[in-house]
């Protein structure tokens, strides 16, 4: 028996619409420390690993682990139907093969149910490595977002530099050439405009454009994105989703033949 | 010209 009450229903939407486009099908697994889900694009370019913890939930009932596969547009559909305030509950019972999601108004007087079908799905689980990177990038979400944006009408791949001065996003493309510095901005009035730049040494990395916008749908969920670099390794585009846990997107960088 | 490796080079199955 499976039941997951958040009074931050509009969590669990933005949640979905950040990964909806990303990952067809998914298995979310459920166990007493919380709701989680790992998945690659279908060209397993990209990985995406959610982690909502059980104590964000308002009531949190796991008797033992659960594995949820779901077809994730199917599930954004029927989230969308719930209102940004309501309070969504998903249950399950250990054996069915459907799943349903509750959403109740705040003050109670509507009250909606859908079930959806589960699906079987053979996932592979990565085991993700503890990495120290040679730089951390933090700052407006909003900002990485338009940039990612922009560049993408320029170009296909960004290189992103990080150096003493601060982080770079340029672009080359037929009709010309795009550079983007942000320094380090420390905002201490206004904490969610910061930009923070921890470096150990300068890195610069290539990436693909289509799946950096691609994670750039997660950013009505946090008002700052990390972005942790490392020569030759993927890089991880981190949203916090509230108190409760986070999605983070890995992208290998492209290499040079 | 420049080539995009699978995710899976860099995490192995669990």
């Amino acid at each position: 028996m499976l039941e997951l009450r958040l009074v931050q229903g509009g969590l669990l939407k933005k949640v979905l619409e950040s990964l909806k486009d990303l990952v067809n099908d998914a298995n979310f697994d459920c166990s007493a420390s919380g709701f989680s889900l790992q998945a690659m694009d279908s060209s397993h370019v990209a990985l995406v690993a959610l982690l909502l913890r059980s104590e964000g939930f308002e009531h949190y009932r796991c008797d033992r682990n659960l594995s949820l596969g779901m077809n994730l547009n199917n599930m954004a559909k029927m989230l969308k139907c719930a209102a940004n305030d309501d309070i969504v509950t998903i249950k399950a019972d250990d054996a069915s093969d459907s799943v349903t999601f509750m959403f109740e108004s705040p003050n109670q007087d509507k009250i909606a149910d859908f079930e959806m079908k589960l699906m079987d799905i053979d996932s592979e689980h990565l085991g993700i490595p503890e990495a120290e990177f040679q730089a951390i990038v933090r700052m407006p979400s909003a900002e990485f977002a338009r940039i990612c944006k922009d560049l993408s009408t320029i170009g296909d791949t960004v290189v992103i530099s990080v150096t003493k001065e601060g982080v770079k996003f340029s672009t080359r493309g037929d009709i010309g050439t795009a550079n983007i510095v942000c320094r380090q901005n420390p905002s201490i009035d206004k904490p969610e405009e910061a930009t923070i730049i921890e470096m150990e040494e300068p890195v610069s990395l290539t990436f693909a454009l289509r799946y950096m916008n691609s994670f750039t749908k997660a950013t009505p969920l946090a008002n700052q994105v990390t972005i942790s670099l490392s020569a030759d390794l993927p890089v991880v585009v981190e949203y916090r989703v509230a108190e409760m846990g986070y999605i983070r997107f890995y992208l290998a960088p492209k290499i040079e033949e | 010209g420049s080539k995009q490796p699978m995710i899976t080079r860099f995490f192995g199955k669990v």
